[in-house]
C-alpha cells in the first residue's frame, strides 16, 4: 500500500444478511472439513470488516462465536436439522477467526483458525447441580467404557467387525455409578463374529462410519452396558489421482479418521 | 433534515452494529 493511502475497507453490521453468509459459508467449510468431534453451528458474529480485494472480490474478516451440536462431523446429517447442545449437557463453544473472499456472488473460504472450548463447570453446574460434566476423553474409566461397549456391540453384530475411530464425548454420572461415552466407529473387512485379531481388520475402502451413545453401569461384582449405534449410509471413494493430473490442493486434505491431523480445527490455507 | 456542517444532527437510537444478535444462548 502506499505511504498516505488509507487502506479501504468497511464495518458493515454483524447482522447485516450479506455477512450472515459470509459466516454461514464458513461455517459449513468447517464442518465439511473437520473429522472429529461435532458439528457447530453460528451463534454470534462478534466482528466484521470488509476488505476490497484487488483486481476484484471483497474479503470479509469476521470473528465469530460457535456452539457444539449433537451431530458428530460423520454424521450426514444437514447442519439445520442438528440440535444444539444444550448448557445442562456441557455445551461447548468455539471462538473462530474468518477470511471469506466473496467474488462473483460466491463466497469461498481462504481462512478458518477455531478453537474450542467447554462452558465452566461453575455455570452448568448453577444450572443444575446434578448434571454431569464433562470427562477427560483420555480418563482409563472412560476408554474402559468405550471398549466394552464396542465389544458388546461387536459381539451382537452380525456384519461388519467396526474398529474404533475417536472417543468424541464422555461423563461420570453420579446415580447410579455409571460412566457415560459417545464414540465414532468404522466398518472394517473383518465380520464380527469371525475376527480373530482385530490388528488385522482393515478399514473398507468405501468408508461405513457409525456413531454410538453407551452407558457404563458399576454394580456390585461387576458392570452393565448399554450401546446403540446409528450407521451413516456410506462415503464414496476418492477420486483417484490419473496419470497426468496436477498434484491435489494439499490445502484440502480428503477427511480421513484413520489418518487424523494433528490440529483438526486450523483448515484451509493461510493467507 | 438539514443542519449546519458544524452541528450534529439529533441522534436517533444507537444502533450497535456489533456484536451480532446470539441465536441460542451464550456460554
Amino acid at each position: 500500500v502506499p505511504a498516505g493511502t488509507a487502506l479501504a475497507y468497511r464495518e458493515p453490521d454483524c447482522d447485516d444478511p450479506e455477512t450472515e453468509q459470509a459466516a454461514l459459508a464458513a461455517v459449513d467449510y468447517i464442518n465439511n472439513r473437520v473429522v472429529r468431534g461435532y458439528k457447530h453451528t453460528l451463534n454470534q458474529i462478534d466482528k466484521v470488516r470488509v476488505w476490497q480485494r484487488r483486481p476484484m472480490g471483497e474479503v470479509f474478516e469476521l470473528e465469530i462465536d460457535t456452539l457444539e451440536t449433537t451431530c458428530h462431523v460423520l454424521d450426514p446429517t444437514p447442519l439445520a436439522n442438528c440440535t444444539v447442545r444444550q448448557p445442562m449437557q456441557h455445551a461447548v463453544e468455539g471462538d473462530c477467526d474468518l477470511r471469506v473472499l466473496k467474488q462473483d456472488g460466491q463466497f469461498s473460504v481462504l481462512f478458518a483458525k477455531c478453537d474450542s472450548s467447554p462452558d465452566s463447570a461453575e455455570d452448568v453446574l448453577r444450572l443444575c447441580p446434578d448434571c454431569p460434566l464433562l470427562a477427560p476423553l483420555n480418563d482409563t474409566k472412560v476408554v474402559h467404557a468405550v471398549d466394552v461397549a464396542l465389544t458388546a456391540f461387536n459381539a451382537q453384530s452380525n456384519g461388519s467387525y467396526f474398529q474404533l475411530v475417536e472417543i468424541s464425548r464422555a461423563q461420570f454420572v453420579p446415580l447410579p455409578q455409571s460412566t457415560y461415552v459417545e464414540f465414532a466407529v468404522a466398518a472394517t473387512d473383518c465380520a464380527a463374529k469371525d475376527v480373530m485379531d482385530p490388528a488385522k481388520c482393515n478399514l473398507l475402502a468405501e468408508k461405513q462410519y457409525g456413531f454410538c451413545k453407551a452407558t457404563l453401569t458399576e454394580k456390585v461384582g461387576g458392570e452393565d452396558v448399554a450401546v446403540t449405534c446409528t450407521m451413516f449410509q456410506t462415503q464414496p471413494l476418492p477420486p483417484q489421482p490419473q496419470p497426468g493430473d496436477a498434484v491435489a490442493d494439499p490445502a484440502v486434505p480428503a477427511p480421513s479418521p484413520a489418518n487424523l491431523p494433528a490440529d483438526p480445527l486450523l483448515v484451509g490455507p493461510v493467507v | 433534515k438539514v443542519v449546519q456542517p458544524s452541528i450534529a444532527a439529533a441522534a436517533g437510537p444507537l444502533v450497535r452494529p456489533c456484536p451480532g444478535r446470539i441465536r441460542h444462548f451464550k456460554v
